[in-house]
This record gives C-alpha cells, structure tokens and sequence, in this order.
C-alpha cells in the first residue's frame, strides 16, 4: 500500500471469522498531512468490515478533533488500503465471508 | 500508560493510547 504517513494496523488477531474488528491508527509521518497535526497519540477503534465505510469513519476522526478536514481523504485512504488488506488475506486463507 | 477516550455522536468510540514503541519516523 502507498505510504500515506497514516499507519493503520490490527489491534487484535484477526480470526477470519469476526466482521467486526479492532484496528489501531497512529501518524507515522506528520509531514504528509495537509494540516497542522496535533500528537494525539495512536487511535484505537472498531471497524465492521461489512457495513462500514473507512471514509465516514475518517470523517467521525475529522469531526472528534484528531484531523483536519483537509486530511479526511489521506485518512481514509489509509483506513480503506489495511481493510483491503484484511479482506485479500482472508480470502487468501480461505475464510469464510 | 494514559489513555483517553472520544465518543463520537454517530456512537463510535476512539481510544486514544500511545503510539506502540519505535514506530515513529524521524520528524
């Protein structure tokens, strides 16, 4: 996935089975965002692989404080990249969904 | 270690914690 500055990861083993999971998002490198970046630390949340959007989830952070609204699409981006990532290794080891 | 938490009015809830050691670039 590209660089985007943004680090997405789990936050928990990945079963294959859940469609809810934990994933932790920390700014690696705060010179790729547009906007003054505050060291907030490293944000843990839930993502529903089958019914969330990373996009609206980048919103809530713009909308919590932890963004600027000119980096909710580098957010998102970076959100979206580990869910594919999450959804390819699953159907790579045969899970179920 | 200290952590905070933000509870966005869609319902979702972050948890603010330290960035996991050495995974920072150099700023």
């Amino acid at each position: 996935a590209e660089d985007t500055g943004v680090r997405v990861e789990l936050n928990e083993e990945d079963d294959g089975k859940k469609s809810t999971i934990a994933l932790k998002l920390w700014v690696e490198d705060p010179k790729k965002l547009k906007g003054k970046y505050k060291d907030t630390g490293a944000i843990e949340f839930t993502f529903n692989l089958e019914k969330e959007v990373p996009e609206v989830v980048a919103q809530e952070m713009v909308e919590s404080g932890f963004f600027l609204e000119c980096d909710v699409k580098i957010v998102g981006k970076s959100i979206r990249d580990r869910v594919a990532l999450i959804k390819w290794r699953r159907v790579r080891t045969g899970s179920p969904n | 270690s200290a952590t905070s938490q933000v509870v966005h009015s869609a319902g979702r809830r972050f948890i603010v914690s330290p960035v996991p050691e050495g995974r920072l670039k150099d700023q």
